[in-house]
């Protein structure tokens, strides 16, 4: 048996939204843990990871380790039918299930709908990602990043990426002409403001901006993203999502020719 | 003219 409740189903709808471009299709792990996933871009140059904790459910209940293989496209189509306020259950009882079982409920319980979502079966391609000390991580306003990332965008296809012990900034070179913004330590107590600099050493790296952009879609669901950075390493950009876990992202470099 | 490696350059696959 696997059950799991979420009692803001919108942080699901919110998710599934926030990957849905950049990957097609997924496996869900559910362990008695919580539920996990990974999956690359089909370029292999990005990876998306998810941690569900079994303490940010309502209720979670999973027997034995399950693996749902997803079409994001078609539980997309599914979670528009769950309202922003509901309730959504995942659940099957079979140990090898062909199907996923959906549950939305409104607040006033007085609203249920029930759905079936075939599943996949999926090679998985899973990749171990060590636990690295980034040498340089920023913790910023996640709408903030999202707005550096789209202007930026619209003068290159790359932005660089550099840290000092002060600040972070973000350049770019077009055809048009060329620019940077500069984000500076900021110890305010608003989050929108907040930078905090965690600078070990300071790192310069190039990333693609159309992935960055596409990242930035989980930006409603955490006010910060921490962009962590080691010189030629794949930059990780994490979203915190309150007790239930987190939704990460791996892009690799741009490198010189 | 810049380019981009895989991930699986560096992250080993399970």
């Amino acid at each position: 048996m696997f059950e799991a409740k979420l009692q803001q189903g919108v942080i699901f709808k919110k998710i599934v939204d926030a990957i849905k471009d950049l990957v097609k299709s997924v496996n869900i792990d559910a362990s008695t843990s919580g539920l996990s996933m990974q999956a690359m871009d089909s370029a292999h140059v990005a990876l998306v990871s998810l941690k569900l904790n079994e303490n940010g459910f309502k209720d979670y209940r999973c027997d034995r380790p399950i693996t749902l293989g997803l079409s994001i496209e078609n539980l997309s189509k599914i979670l528009k039918c769950a309202g922003n306020d509901d309730t959504i259950t995942l659940q099957t009882d079979e140990e090898e299930p062909s199907s996923l079982k959906f549950f939305f409920e409104n607040q006033q319980a007085s609203k249920i709908s029930e759905f079936s979502l075939n599943l996949m079966s999926l090679d998985s391609e899973s990749l171990g990602i060590p636990d690295t000390d980034y040498s340089s991580v920023i913790q910023m306003s996640s709408a903030e990043f999202s707005r550096i990332c789209k202007e930026l965008s619209s003068i290159s296809e790359t932005v660089e990426i550099e840290t000092s012990k002060e600040s972070v900034k973000f350049s770019v070179q077009g055809d048009i002409g060329a620019g940077s913004i500069t984000v500076k330590n900021n110890q305010s107590d608003k989050d929108v403001d907040r930078v905090d600099l965690q600078i070990d050493q300071p790192v310069k790296l190039t990333f693609a901006l159309r992935y960055l952009n596409m990242f930035n879609k989980a930006v409603s669901l955490s006010s910060t993203v921490s962009l962590n950075m080691s010189e030629e390493n794949p930059l990780m950009v994490e979203y915190k999502i309150d007790d239930l876990g987190s939704l990460r992202f791996y892009l690799a470099p741009k490198i010189s020719d | 003219n810049k380019n981009q490696n895989s991930l699986t350059t560096y992250f080993s696959n399970q």
